[in-house]
């Protein structure tokens, strides 16, 4: 569904620069579940955000439903997000002028689709905050706000989503409902979900877990217990 | 050091309002390390805000140092805040066109101070930023924002710090560590902290845990284990 090669990411220039990727070879497979471990600074939400098509690489190539990334224009490359991506970002980037509602269908509505309402309905409820949709960002609490970049995501059913930490601000019960939601995404609708996280107990719901350091994969764990 | 008595917060009007805090009294002993959970949108951030001066209270009252906030001006509140409160946000709000070590020292150089270098460097190094320390947020991971906001908030010294939810972004080994030093500046310094925390393990560092929920303290429990 989802793949990179070869990824080298280096942010700035001369003895200042960084390497946040050092060589990544991943591939996602379609209606798979995968975790993404590693120390704050890793690279795992820059390794995120060229998957998606949201950075460019340095080196190597991501792949998005068979196509490169690299290949693309930036009008065909938003209209692939737009289409086949979910992205769950940590430091969440709702729009602060859009109610709750209005952030949630925003993917949806700038591709001329309306959400599929009983859908809708479901993740909103399951995450608790279907009476708080008509308010902005600015009067919602962390949680909240996070709950609704979660909703964003999965109710345009896209192929592949990326959460970026999507449970970091919330409590047990809110984030235990979070992931029952992506596990269902991925077993009932067969979409294909990559996780970034720092909760080993977030990380065993996944299929398989992989291990990020200084930009590079070091380890991957299949079926985890926590 | 910090207390609120009967403290009642509303926002909005009408049949929109919300009730976030519905009558909180609570004492931060001067010295004492103070853990805060609870559902998400119980109104925690909402307690801290109010407690720290960055928000008023509908009814009630707040005091800090044995000075009750709702009588001050704004001039005197802004400095006693900035002489005696450190504030970790949920957000952490750091200012974007400043490097990681400007946004640190802002507080003192505001009042025309300068941090303890050594000091300085004991927390930026425990906290392992002291490589990032000259880029702006906009350059940092998710988890060195984050320690930037809370190395602003120790460095200072301040009397009271309310820290909300200060390692959701951190690895465990980077939570650790600021658990470490929020637990120094309690035993080595005096100082007090409140911490709003989703992590069990993390309010466990604390001397209490105090648990809210629909804007009231409900339960609460004394050196707890995790
Ligand atoms: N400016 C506002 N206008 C209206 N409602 C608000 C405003 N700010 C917060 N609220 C509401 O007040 C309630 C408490 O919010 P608060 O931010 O204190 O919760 P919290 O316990 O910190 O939650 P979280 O764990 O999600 O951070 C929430 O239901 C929130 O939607
Ligand atoms: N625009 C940028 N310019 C320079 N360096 C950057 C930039 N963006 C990120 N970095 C650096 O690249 C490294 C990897 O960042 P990244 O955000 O991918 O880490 P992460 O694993 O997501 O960390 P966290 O767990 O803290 O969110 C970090 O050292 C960071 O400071
Ligand atoms: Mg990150
Ligand atoms: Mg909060």
């Amino acid at each position: 569904a989802a793949s990179v090669s070869g990824a080298v990411k280096v942010y700035g220039k001369g003895n200042t620069s960084v390497r946040a990727l050092d060589g990544v070879d991943l591939v996602l497979p379609r209606g798979g579940f995968t975790a993404v471990m590693g120390p704050s600074g890793s690279g795992k939400s820059t390794l995120m955000h060229c998957m998606a098509g949201l950075d460019t690489l340095t080196e190597g190539s991501a792949q998005i439903g068979g196509e490169r990334l690299e290949t693309l224009k930036d009008a065909a490359l938003t209209k692939l997000r737009r289409r086949k991506v979910g992205f769950i970002f940590q430091a969440f980037n709702l729009i602060q002028t859009l109610t709750g509602r209005e952030n949630i269908e925003l993917p949806l509505r700038l591709d001329g689709e309306k959400p599929d309402a009983k859908w809708f309905h479901e993740v909103v409820s399951r995450l608790g905050i279907e009476d708080r949709l008509d308010h902005t960002p600015t009067e919602l609490s962390g949680g909240q706000i996070q709950r609704v970049a979660v909703a964003r995501a999965l109710v345009s059913r896209p192929d592949v989503i990326f959460a970026d930490e999507p449970t970091g601000n919330l409590d047990t019960t809110s984030g235990a409902e979070v992931l029952a939601l992506m596990r269902a995404a991925v077993d009932e609708y067969g979409q294909t979900i990559v996780m970034v996280t720092h909760d080993p107990n977030s990380a065993s719901v996944a299929d398989r877990v992989l291990f990020l350091f200084d930009g590079r994969i070091v380890d991957s764990i299949e079926e985890p217990t926590a």
